[in-house]
Order: structure tokens, then C-alpha cells, then sequence
């Protein structure tokens, strides 16, 4: 069964599976005490408390103590947390910063320090209201009960009022999207006692919670044929995050799926004369927000938003249905006799000049006779 | 009464020359 569609058939929401998105994901540092080309990745392996496995920096016996952790998601996720597992004490002062765009673009998502305004320009513990839920905070350090095996965990969503009503709150959806993950130790836990003061920093774990983000469209990543991540879109969508209808699939625009409504794209009623369609907000307004397809191309000589009657110089026959290949039949209209080439739509009747009979005007009305003149080609019987 | 069809050969196209269509 496909958990994105009922029994009976119908689209419903869907979510890939909550993961540690970090597990055997490469991360970039600047700083290692071992061999420079180990990938670290004692960092995202399995996390095992009776063989604990740690990354560490070189040795920082003076200013600048900056040290900086780069994980790549290679996919957008949805993350709610980010725990940190520390094999020496917690540091005084770290950022967390988020990209969305693998790595172009950087914004901070959490701080911590021991001297916010000093260190990184914020206030201690801002208040977060529905007004600025994307704005990241600086805090304390939390003390842990063991220093020797100190975890930081970073919930994305904590305190946040548009939490509880996650689905329906995009500023939320976009705060907890990312693609990389920045962590910048900034200063460690300064000892005054040290005579020869020398600092590192160390961690066993890098996790990072959440779920493959696909929009409520899919539910499960995959790799496609090149090896990227890419969600395995349903509802007619398409988009390594289903974040787009697919073509043909333009009939509404394209929304993220809710637990009350799975809002699949839905495709263009062309009747079977188009390929392609295009979505239009005005007609879609017009329509109580039910429809807005155009269709594309009519073809078989067909026209109208939906191919649904017959272009000019064709009339719609009646025997077939508007959905067959030849359910527009040319007008036939009689080169002298009638007025134009055109017919009506639906019964195909040419115009006819004065005194001229038939459908396709190709006959002399009762009273009139055929003249010599194309011009007049029926003319009255005196 | 079955009306008869108009018969092409019966026009004079001498002042309708641009008018007349190819197959009459």
C-alpha cells in the first residue's frame, strides 16, 4: 500500500520517516588534531556509548579559538533538532548557522555564550513572538550533570508560539528548512588555573533530526539516476522537493499537503485535445477557486480554455462525443451560395445568401430559381 | 420536393473572375 493515497484511492498527506539526517554524512572542519583526510567521520557513525568514537580539534593555545564544523544534508530537510555530543566541556561560546541553499548562503540559527551582547551582538534570550519566530536567539550554555559526556541539543521549534500549529505556519516550515548545517565554536571554557593555557575541542556526535522535506507529497527519499536526493513525489507533483505540479497538472496551483487536505495537482480537463496547459489565477479566482487550467494547443480543430467546442469554419457533430478526435466536423459551406465559410458551432449551418438554402447553402430556397450571377446565385422566380 | 444543388456551370464568372474558386 502507498501511505500517500487511501484504500480507496484517494491522495492523502504523506511525510518520509523521521531520521537522524546526519548518520554517514560527510563533515567539513577546520581544525583536527589526526589525519587531515578522515572525513571525521567519528562525527555521523554510530553513536555507541560503550565505544565512544570523537573528533578533535588541534590545540589552541591562543586567540582566535574559532574552530568550525560544516555538515552537508544534500537535500532540503525539515529539522527539529540539533543535538551535539561533546567528548571535552561544552564550549563558552558557539553559533549553529542553517543554509537553504547548500552552502551559498548562511544565517544564523542559534548561539550560545556566556557574554551574548559581547560575543555575538544579541540580547540574552530574546523574546520570540508570532512576529519575529524566524529570528535565532543567543543563551547560556546549559550546564550538563556530566561534563565528561556533555550534550547540547538544539530544538529548533522550542519556544516558538506558531509551534503548535506547525502545518498551517509557512515562516515555521521555512525557519526549520536546511541544507547545511554551521557549527562555530567560538571560544572554549576558559580555565584561569592553567599556567599554560591550551584548549580544544572535542565531539562524538553530530545528529541532526528531521525529515526529508518533500512537502507533505511524498513518503520517501530516494536517490535519482545522478545520485542526488530527491523526495518520491505523488499527488502529481514533481520537484526534488515536490514543490511543483507536474505538467499537465496546472488545474489549481500548487500547495503544500496538510493532514485535513492531501491538495494534489490536479490535471487540465482539455478533453483529450491538448497536451499542455497553463494555469490562470483570474479564471481560477472566477471559478470559486475550483479551476483555473487553460488548455494549450487545441487540437483536432478544437478551441476554448478546455478544447470543449469546435474552432471557427468547424461544427461540433453531435453523434460523437466532444472527447473523440472527430468530434468537430469542417463547416462544408458552398463557395457561391454561402455568405462566408464559417458555420454555426453547433449545428453547422453555413450563412446563406438571400434566396439560397441547405446546411451548406447549396440550394436555391423554394420561389427562387439559380442565376448566371455568382453574386446573387438564386434569384426570385418572377 | 428535393430542391435542386446549385449547378457551378451555370455562372458567369466574366466580372467575378477573383471570386471564382478553383475547382469550378
Amino acid at each position: 500500500t502507498d501511505p500517500c493515497y487511501s484504500e480507496s484511492g484517494s491522495a492523502r498527506y504523506c511525510i518520509p520517516e523521521f531520521v537522524n539526517a546526519a548518520f554517514g554524512q560527510e563533515v567539513t572542519v577546520s581544525s583536527t588534531c589526526g589525519r587531515r583526510n578522515c572525513e571525521h567521520t567519528y562525527l555521523t557513525d554510530l553513536n555507541s556509548a560503550q565505544n565512544l568514537t570523537c573528533w578533535q580539534s588541534e590545540m589552541l593555545r591562543s586567540m582566535p579559538f574559532n574552530v568550525t564544523l560544516t555538515l552537508s544534508l544534500g537535500k532540503k530537510f525539515e529539522i527539529t533538532y540539533i543535538s551535539l555530543h561533546f567528548c571535552s566541556e561544552k564550549p563558552d561560546s558557539m553559533a549553529i548557522y542553517k543554509s537553504m541553499d547548500y552552502g551559498r548562503s548562511w544565517t544564523p540559527f542559534q548561539f550560545y555564550s556566556s557574554q551574548c551582547r559581547r560575543v555575538y551582538d544579541r540580547p540574552n534570550r530574546a523574546e520570540i513572538t508570532k512576529l519575529n519566530e524566524q529570528e535565532p536567539l543567543c543563551m547560556e550554555m546549559p550546564n550538563s550533570a556530566d561534563s565528561s559526556n556533555a550534550i547540547l541539543v538544539f530544538s529548533t521549534l522550542d519556544g516558538r508560539p506558531s509551534r503548535t500549529n506547525f502545518v498551517s505556519s509557512p515562516v515555521l516550515q521555512d525557519w526549520i528548512t536546511v541544507t547545511d548545517i554551521r557549527v562555530t565554536f567560538n571560544r572554549p571554557k576558559m580555565n584561569k588555573d592553567m599556567r599554560e593555557p591550551a584548549y580544544f575541542y572535542a565531539m562524538s556526535d553530530f545528529q541532526v533530526g528531521g525529515r526529508c522535506k518533500c512537502n507533505g507529497h511524498a513518503h520517501r527519499c530516494m536517490r535519482d539516476k545522478d545520485g542526488m536526493m530527491v523526495c518520491d513525489c505523488k499527488h502529481n507533483t514533481e520537484g526534488s522537493e515536490c514543490d511543483r505540479c507536474k505538467p499537465f497538472h496546472y488545474d489549481r496551483p500548487w500547495q503544500r499537503a496538510t493532514p485535513k487536505d492531501a491538495n494534489e495537482c490536479l490535471p487540465c480537463n482539455c478533453n483529450l485535445h491538448a497536451r499542455r496547459c497553463r494555469f490562470n489565477m483570474e479564471l481560477y479566482k472566477l471559478s470559486g477557486r475550483k479551476s483555473g487550467g487553460v488548455c494549450m494547443n487545441c487540437r483536432h480543430n478544437t478551441a476554448g480554455r478546455h478544447c470543449h467546442y469546435c474552432k471557427e469554419g468547424y461544427y461540433r457533430d453531435m453523434s460523437r462525443p466532444i472527447t473523440h478526435r472527430k468530434a468537430c466536423t469542417a463547416c462544408d459551406c458552398h463557395p457561391v451560395g454561402a455568405a462566408g465559410k464559417t458555420c454555426n458551432q453547433t449545428s453547422g449551418q453555413c450563412q446563406c445568401k438571400d434566396g439560397v438554402t441547405g446546411l451548406t447553402c447549396n440550394r436555391c430556397a423554394k420561389g427562387y430559381q439559380q442565376s448566371r450571377s455568382p453574386v446573387a446565385p438564386c434569384i426570385k422566380i418572377p | 420536393e428535393v430542391l435542386p444543388t446549385l449547378d457551378m456551370a451555370l455562372f458567369d464568372w466574366t466580372d467575378y473572375e477573383d471570386m471564382r474558386p478553383e475547382d469550378s
